[in-house]
């Protein structure tokens, strides 16, 4: 799941359909119900309620829907059957914050196969995922996918996928255990919780991405992921992070065990496409975001001394050698013949202008290699040992959406 | 071999990665040309968040991918995003 930063401050928001489908087959009441459940879906994983708001009585509701043509006075007109279907603004404090808009030139339908038309409450629950301050999502089963799925069943029976729970969750916490409000319309058939998860609340402590110091940096497969303490942030290759709010280390890399809860070094094996966390003195392999059997390995496997951790590794393209870095000193791994090139350890000033003992090292889209130390960056160009000129540069601002003049603990030199 | 895509298939593709975000929106007052780099890389980052092979072309399931019905809103929230935050 993707945020987009922004979330309504309170747990109760009020609705109302301004405008209906004109020539529907649906009537205005299956219109309200189907909005009413599938906003209910979004509500009962968090415990937000979703009041139907009374036209022209009292303030105007955050969630205004309508059925409009083409142009319809914001910068995203409809262009008739097919194409684009709606579209919804995110939370905020602008009146059209929430507003949700379908194209009325569509064929809208509930309960029928895809040839019929467009099922309404599927579209409805992914618009309000909007809504409510989700992004869109590449996770293959979300309801937040940019692309229309199909009908979405039952809607007094339909449950979020995992993916979009844990998203809204993460803007709202989740939802008391206590029984599901009573119902307005039709009754609800409430989910159950899922087990063995810790409760989350949006504001549970999360570190600050701005102070820097992070465990451990790593690009995979052109997202570059920052990695401090259990949670991680990841920048898109576009440079926009996928949300400021770090995301929980466990609940991505699937497999890695609840006690790691400190990534020292990561980084993408360039052989085989496998991502590498290092903490301690061993390492787990995954593919994609599953661990691989044979997890952990011990750091003397790659022909380190018993008892050596690693602050840094990274593959440097020129050579397609992988570099581990302990403070002052680095070993050169082949992974061809797995195993380090003689006459390492060598010290760390091949690197020139490199700090010692880096956080972690990556290499950016464009080959260019990158030492991060405290809140600091150390560039060097493709294929070059020499920082360039003007290194360390601040992190925050280049890397991590961060102000300038972000405070944070000066880079230990 | 993938058959060369036409020049509307081209052009509609562009415009369909840059209102999606993938692409960044053309300066209002230039005309703009993207490089084939910029191009390869938007559309990789497009497949990879249909699910699709990263071929970096514009190929038939991702010529078709872009055809499907689809919300209205940005898949990639960089300068679009912003754009409409503004507003």
């Amino acid at each position: 799941y993707a945020l987009t930063g922004s979330f309504w401050k309170k747990k109760q928001l009020f609705w109302r359909v301004r405008s209906f489908p004109q020539g529907s087959a649906l009537s205005q009441d299956i219109v309200r119900n189907l909005m009413h459940y599938a906003l209910t879906a979004w509500g009962t994983e968090v415990g937000m309620t979703f009041q139907e708001a009374e036209p022209r009585v009292g303030t105007e509701p955050e969630i205004l829907i309508d059925f409009a043509r083409a142009y319809h006075k914001d910068s995203y007109p409809f262009d008739g059957p097919g194409g684009t279907l709606a579209h919804a603004f995110f939370p905020g404090d602008h009146p059209i914050s929430g507003d949700t808009h379908f194209d009325d030139e569509e064929v809208w339908t509930f309960g029928e196969s895809d040839s019929g038309g467009t099922d309404l409450f599927a579209v409805a629950v992914h618009e309000f995922g909007h809504a409510l301050g989700l992004a869109h999502s590449s996770a293959p089963n979300s309801i937040m996918r940019p692309f229309y799925q199909g009908p979405a069943g039952d809607p007094s029976k339909y449950r979020l996928p995992p993916d979009d729970r844990e998203g809204i969750q993460q803007l709202y916490g989740k939802g008391p255990n206590s029984p599901h409000p009573e119902p307005t319309r039709k009754p609800l058939v409430p989910p159950p919780q899922p087990p063995g998860q810790p409760p989350d609340s949006p504001s549970a402590p999360v570190p600050d991405r701005c102070s820097g110091n992070f465990d451990a940096i790593a690009n995979i497969r052109g997202e570059v992921f920052f990695f401090k303490g259990p949670w991680f942030w990841r920048l898109q290759p576009s440079g926009q992070l996928v949300s400021p709010r770090p995301a929980k280390l466990h609940r991505f890399w699937e497999g890695l065990p609840e006690h790691v809860v400190t990534v020292d070094a990561a980084y993408s094996r360039p052989s085989d496409g496998r991502i590498l966390l290092f903490s301690g003195r061993q390492f787990w392999v995954f593919q994609d975001r599953q661990l691989e059997a044979g997890s952990p390995k011990l750091l003397t496997e790659l022909g380190l001394p018993p008892g050596e951790v690693v602050d840094a590794v990274f593959s440097w393209p020129q050579n397609g050698k992988t570099y581990l870095i302990r403070g002052e000193q680095y070993w050169r791994f082949d992974e061809a013949v797995h195993s380090v090139d003689p006459g390492y350890p060598k010290n760390l000033n091949l690197w020139e202008g490199a700090p010692s003992a880096p956080d972690d090292v990556t290499i950016g889209n464009k080959g260019d290699t990158y030492f991060f130390k405290g809140t600091e960056y150390w560039r060097f160009a493709p294929g070059s040992v020499v920082a360039e000129p003007g290194s360390p540069h601040p992190m925050g601002p280049d890397w991590l959406d961060c102000p300038p003049s972000a405070p944070g603990p000066p880079a230990p030199r | 071999r993938t058959p060369e895509p036409s020049a509307q298939d081209v052009s509609l593709s562009v415009d369909w990665l840059t209102r999606y975000g993938y692409l960044p929106p053309p300066h209002p007052a230039q005309a703009q040309l993207q490089s084939p780099e910029q191009l390869r890389d938007a559309i990789k980052i497009m497949q990879r968040f249909a699910g699709l092979k990263e071929t970096g072309l514009m190929d038939e399931a991702t010529l078709a991918t872009m055809k499907k019905p689809r919300c209205s809103l940005p898949d990639v929230l960089g300068v679009a995003g912003l754009v409409r935050r503004r507003r």
